[in-house]
């Protein structure tokens, strides 16, 4: 069965994948 | 017919942080069962299965996912039910029971929220739709 998702926050893309939206 | 996962590929390794996540490598090819707004996907490969972060994967082919291109800043109205403190420059602070506008909601599970003159990405696992449209 499938277990609900981690309740933390997932890690921020690797910085070089990191797209600017703002 | 049989069900068909869409395959991505790794972009970078991933050390997981919990036990219901599983490790990745770069350059990995994964297939994913079920895609979640808050950004862990639920992952199959080869022999595990557990949740891995949107963030560090690419799609195989065309990417076909629903994504807004552009941000739309006549964006829906969310509440804060936690508060997270900005670790890199492009997040942004807020408390618990924050108004906010989101302006760009990002697969990776980092959508780009405003408040006041303020913008900057924040995870939407900590936002709530307020149900009103100011």
């Amino acid at each position: 069965t499938m277990k609900n998702p981690p309740q933390n926050p997932p890690p921020r893309p690797p910085a070089e994948f990191r797209r600017k939206h703002v | 017919g049989p069900i068909i996962l869409d395959t991505y590929s790794v972009i970078a390794d991933f050390t997981k942080t919990s036990k219901d996540e599983i490790e990745l490598r770069a350059g990995d090819l994964v297939e994913i069962v079920e895609k979640n707004s808050n950004g862990w996907w639920f992952c199959q490969c080869d022999y595990k299965r557990g949740w891995v972060p949107a963030s560090y994967l690419e799609p195989l082919d065309q990417p076909e996912e629903a994504e807004e291109a552009e941000p739309d800043y006549g964006g829906e109205f969310f509440v804060t039910i936690s508060s997270y403190t900005a670790e890199q420059e492009d997040e942004i602070s807020l408390q618990s029971g924050e108004v906010i506008e989101v302006i760009h909601r990002l697969l990776d599970g980092w959508w780009v929220v405003r408040k006041g003159e303020e913008t900057g990405h924040f995870p939407s696992m900590y936002l709530q739709k307020t149900g009103d449209k100011e």
